[in-house]
């Protein structure tokens, strides 16, 4: 099925809420 | 819970103002509870929960990620001008659940608890192969280094007489072959030079504690020791303590019994 324009999924990537940004560095 | 009531929380995204000055609060409180090691400071928000407390409040269930950083949990020094570890210096992270109440705009923390583990010696490694490694405190090379140290910080200080009171970190270092510790020191009522038994030494009531980092290069023809360490403001006693009294001795500072002979060759 291919969506519509105004279809909700169309709007584009929802950013994830969780984990945040890394400040510093992973390890 | 009552009928309707839904999962009973509000989901916050991890960089959202909110959520990070509530784990700022929850980092502050970590830094005024910390008893060793060094000051943590903040890296990455995990995951967060705000759960509808009754009658009053919110609960935020918080889990964050800290680094550690080079000033020590003694050291007065505010968290902006602390430095972080950095990954050449063999990081070591914090990973911490909170849970912190909001009630009529007061934060209060209700649960702590942190587990740090430093970054694997293969990691540091892979993009510094020369990089001192984290050893342990009861390393052989570490507790002769430390040693070594403190005697040679009193033998040049011709006043009080410090202990030792924890070793924080110790390293492996290449090239020169040689060892880094770094570690805390507390006066004593003896002086430098009266010390025959160190464990007879009590720290004073006002404390005055002291960082020191030390190198030890072990050469051929024998070792040499260079030691740096900065004091702190004195610390007061709490005002529970009997200033009547005597000087309470603390069980805390461990005994250090002088080494045998003087280092071969001293730096201070």
């Amino acid at each position: 099925k291919v969506g519509q324009p105004g279809d909700a999924g169309a709007a584009g990537p929802v950013a994830p809420l969780c984990p945040g940004r890394v400040r510093y560095f992973k390890i | 819970a009552p009928q309707g009531a839904g999962l009973g929380f509000r989901e916050l995204a991890c960089d959202d103002p909110e959520t990070e000055h509530v784990a700022l609060i929850a980092v502050d409180y970590l830094n005024k509870h910390l008893l060793q090691g060094f000051r943590q400071i903040l890296n990455q928000i995990d995951k967060v929960k705000v759960w509808s407390r009754r009658p009053f409040g919110e609960v935020y269930e918080l889990e964050i990620d800290t680094l550690e950083t080079t000033c020590h949990a003694l050291d007065p020094t505010p968290l902006a001008n602390c430095s972080v570890r950095q990954q050449a210096e063999h990081a070591v992270e914090g990973d911490c659940d909170f849970h912190i109440l909001k009630q009529d705009g007061q934060f209060r923390v209700l649960h702590a608890q942190c587990h740090s583990t430093p970054d694997s010696a293969e990691d540091v490694r892979k993009f510094c192969p020369r990089c001192p490694i984290l050893i342990r405190f009861n390393d052989t090379n570490v507790v002769h280094t430390v040693k070594t140290a403190l005697a040679a910080f009193n033998a040049q200080n011709n006043g009080t007489y410090f202990k030792l009171v924890e070793i924080s970190r110790a390293q492996n270092v290449p090239f020169p072959v040689s060892t880094l510790v770094e570690f805390v020191i507390a006066a004593t009522d003896c002086t430098g030079q009266e010390v025959t038994d160190p464990a007879k030494c009590n720290l004073l009531a006002e404390k005055q504690y002291g960082f020191c980092k030390a190198t030890l290069i072990h050469r051929l023809g024998g070792e040499e020791v260079s030691v740096a360490c900065k004091l702190f403001q004195t610390q007061p006693q709490p005002a529970n303590a009997n200033p009547a009294g005597p000087a309470p001795t603390v069980g805390q500072a461990a005994p250090v019994a002088p080494p045998a002979g003087p280092p071969e060759s001293v730096v201070v």
